[in-house]
């Protein structure tokens, strides 16, 4: 379908098969069309899944599993939208998307949150613009003090989870967090609260695990915090 | 290159690796 037949159908305020049909084949044509394509969808396309995001995050399900799957589907189209140039500025020109990636952070869908992590992960390590993971650490504040809980308690459950991968993405975005901060104070602060939070008994089980992925972020998190050591 | 995809599957794959974290 072209990109305007789909913003007009997210307009349609379709729900749950309807939308979750929509949202999927939405996915598929990101990933698979020219970038001439997704910019045609472009910021009124964008617009519409943030809102739509936001929409069914701030609902109670009707019939529960439904609004989820939908939830899930657009982290998946924002993932292709954001896979060019193009739509990753847009996603970080917008003010909502880094802060909607993060109510995403929900330990009891662990296969959405693992996306939502990657994505936050890849967001905190780019360059340009500066200082990504700030706003990535600003919006995990706020959104822990709306929910008045410790901001990293939904990483550290997510830690605390059976799935690997979820594991794996936790790891990720705690690394990237931390390896970001230019200011060892910074860096060493983010350790310490992670680390009083229960992430030191939580690396233990970690390492007993046998899988490449988690012993890559393992070792990436113990050097640094090696040669932070040695830098104080 | 603007019309060029891959970018977030090449930071996904950098993160995965461990490369994104490799001291510069």
């Amino acid at each position: 379908k072209s990109a305007l037949v789909y913003i007009h159908e997210l307009k349609e305020e379709l729900r749950d098969t309807q939308l979750l049909s929509c949202l999927e084949s939405l996915r598929v044509s990101l990933n698979n069309n020219p970038v001439s394509w997704v910019q045609n969808f472009g910021a009124e396309g964008l617009a519409l899944l943030l809102n739509l995001l936001r929409r069914l995050q701030e609902e109670k399900d009707e019939y529960p599993g439904m609004g989820v799957k939908c939830q899930h589907e657009i982290i998946r189209c924002l993932k292709a939208f954001m896979n060019n140039k193009y739509g990753l500025k847009s996603m970080l020109e917008s003010k909502e998307g880094i802060p909607l990636l993060v109510k995403a952070i929900n330990p009891k869908v662990p296969h959405m949150m693992v996306d939502a992590v990657k994505l936050l992960s890849a967001i905190s390590i780019l360059e340009h613009p500066e200082n990504l993971h700030e706003r990535v650490l600003e919006a995990l504040t706020e959104e822990a003090e709306r929910r008045e809980i410790e901001r990293f308690q939904p990483l550290l459950a997510g830690m605390r989870n059976h799935n690997i991968a979820l594991k794996g993405g936790c790891m990720q975005l705690i690394n990237a967090l931390i390896s970001r901060g230019e200011e060892l104070e910074f860096r060493i602060h983010i350790r310490s609260e992670l680390l009083r939070l229960g992430l030191r008994d939580l690396l233990t089980e970690v390492r007993t695990i046998e899988n490449d992925e988690l012993r890559v972020q393992l070792t990436v998190f113990d050097e640094q915090a090696e040669d932070d050591s040695e830098d104080l | 290159e603007d019309d060029e995809t891959g970018i977030m599957d090449g930071l996904l794959e950098a993160l995965q690796s461990g490369a994104a974290f490799r001291r510069k």
